[in-house]
């Protein structure tokens, strides 16, 4: 038996809206651990991967690891019924071939119940090491948001470069040419409007616009976004989720032919 | 011109 139970259906709409442009289907793995959930874009050049930890619920139980195949659409359809302030509780049987989603108000005055089938999925795990990158970047994620739809205006490539100057991200087309650089403002009293970047060499790689702008759909997710880069390697942009989880996307570069 | 790369020359399956 899994079941899980959460305050509030706003931040599994929001999870939702931050995975759908990216994945059509996926298995929601679930462990006595939390849940979590990876898959790449159909073209495998990004790929999301989320956790929930289970004390993020306000109850979790999982007896035995069961992954749910879910089609993501049918799922976000299904969290569209539920108003942002009611509690929502998943419940899927072992050997089961659905789960329940329930939404409860906050009056506990209505309790709604949908089913939803489940999907046989076959996924490709990738292995991705923990590793330390060459350079961070933590900004607020409204602004990540902002700069990757205004250079979307421009170009479809963004060069994001590093230096101990701050951080420039540039895009050019065939109108022009538009370059937005940000400075370390560590110091800046409130820590969610904070800039700060760490580095150990100067470096430049340059990413595809269409898939950071698929990205920054987890910007209500969190105050801040986190880029971590190494030299041709592919990018992480880390949203964190309260202290509970995260949803992080990486994206391959694009490398001089 | 710079050519998208993929994801599966990075990671490996598991």
């Amino acid at each position: 038996m899994f079941e899980a139970r959460m305050a509030q259906a706003a931040l599994l709409k929001k999870v939702l809206e931050a995975v759908k442009d990216l994945v059509t289907d996926a298995n929601w793995d679930c462990t006595s651990a939390g849940i979590s959930l990876q898959a790449m874009d159909s073209s495998h050049v990004s790929l999301v991967s989320l956790l929930m930890r289970k004390d993020g619920f306000d109850m979790y139980r999982c007896d035995r690891p069961i992954s749910l195949g879910i089609n993501i659409a049918s799922m976000t359809k299904i969290m569209k019924c539920a108003n942002n302030n009611d509690a929502v509780t998943l419940r899927a049987e072992d050997e089961g071939d659905t789960v329940v989603f329930t939404f409860e108000s906050a009056d506990q005055e209505k309790v709604s119940e949908f089913e939803m089938k489940l999907m046989d999925i076959d996924s490709e795990h990738l292995g991705i090491p923990e590793r330390e990158h060459t350079a961070t970047v933590k900004m607020p994620a409204s602004e990540f948001h902002g700069i990757c739809r205004d250079l979307s205006t421009i170009g479809e490539t963004v060069q994001v470069s590093v230096t101990k100057e701050g951080v420039q991200f540039t895009a050019s087309g065939d109108t022009g040419k538009g370059t937005i650089t940000l400075r370390n403002n560590s110091s800046v009293d409130e820590e969610s409007q904070q800039v700060v970047i760490t580095m150990q060499e100067e470096l430049s790689l340059s990413f595809a616009l269409r898939y950071l702008n698929f990205f920054t759909k987890a910007t209500a997710l969190a105050d801040s976004v986190t880029l971590s880069m190494t030299a041709d390697l592919p990018l992480v942009v880390e949203y964190r989720i309260e202290d509970t989880g995260y949803i992080r996307y990486f994206l391959a570069p694009k490398i001089d032919d | 011109k710079a050519k998208q790369a993929s994801l599966m020359s990075f990671f490996s399956k598991k």
